[in-house]
């Protein structure tokens, strides 16, 4: 699921 | 995930390990911001909220505990350290960060992605990150001469973001729906942040000269 919060960076 | 940012991990992996590695090594803070170093907590703990409830990758998850990790380490042995603690320069480090954390926490709640409790945090987290050091470079300038081990963590430090620069810049040209404006904007107003110490960093490196910033 495309998480809402799409942050995948540090 | 794209050799620039893997670079500005890594970059930013070093930054730590040589500031371990001076506090260890010296058992001595001596030069090193306190505050800079409360402020760097603050960003990972409002980041890395998702830590427990997204797994995004094995690395994604160790990276976070280790910057999670060292930067309590960090704070607690300034703090607590029966040894280490001696050597923290309480007079030099006056930077009133409370207002740092004030300010981005306001901006945080005016500009954001999506008005939720996790997308502020980040906000914030992104915000704090890029002004945690002007205690540090603040404390630099008032200490005149940097030790060796300082000045490679604060130019470590300042080029991890550098990297991201070129990986936003990378992802924005490659992905469709790729824009991270604040992360963006944030990021290069943090890298400009350490112009001048770079500037004097590498003319010290030159020179192959002590490096001293101009009080």
């Amino acid at each position: 699921a495309a998480a809402s919060f799409d942050k995948d960076e540090l | 995930m794209n050799i620039f940012r893997l670079a500005g991990d890594m970059t930013h992996l070093i930054s730590i390990l040589v500031l371990l590695l001076k506090i260890y090594a010296t058992k001595s803070c001596s030069g090193i911001s306190l505050k800079t170093q409360e402020l760097y907590a603050l960003v990972f703990l409002t980041r890395y909220l998702d830590l427990l409830t997204d797994f995004i990758s094995i690395y994604n998850t160790v990276m976070k505990l280790v910057f999670i990790g060292s930067s309590l380490a960090i704070v607690w042995c300034m703090r607590r350290h029966r040894v280490v603690r001696r050597s923290y320069d309480k007079e030099l480090d006056t930077f009133r960060h409370y207002f740092l954390i004030a300010a981005t926490f306001a901006l945080a709640v005016l500009v954001y992605e999506k008005f939720t409790f996790r997308e502020i945090l980040w906000a914030f987290s992104i915000y704090l990150e890029a002004v945690a050091i002007l205690p540090q470079l603040v404390m630099l300038q008032r200490s005149g001469n940097v030790d060796n081990l300082t000045g490679k963590y604060v130019f470590f430090l300042g080029a991890y973001r550098a990297f991201y620069i070129l990986n936003w810049i990378y992802r924005y040209f490659t992905e469709a729906r790729f824009t991270r404006w604040i992360a963006c904007v944030s990021g290069l107003v943090q890298t400009a942040l350490y112009a001048d110490f770079f500037y004097y960093y590498f003319i010290s490196w030159k020179n192959n000269a002590k490096l001293k910033l101009p009080a």
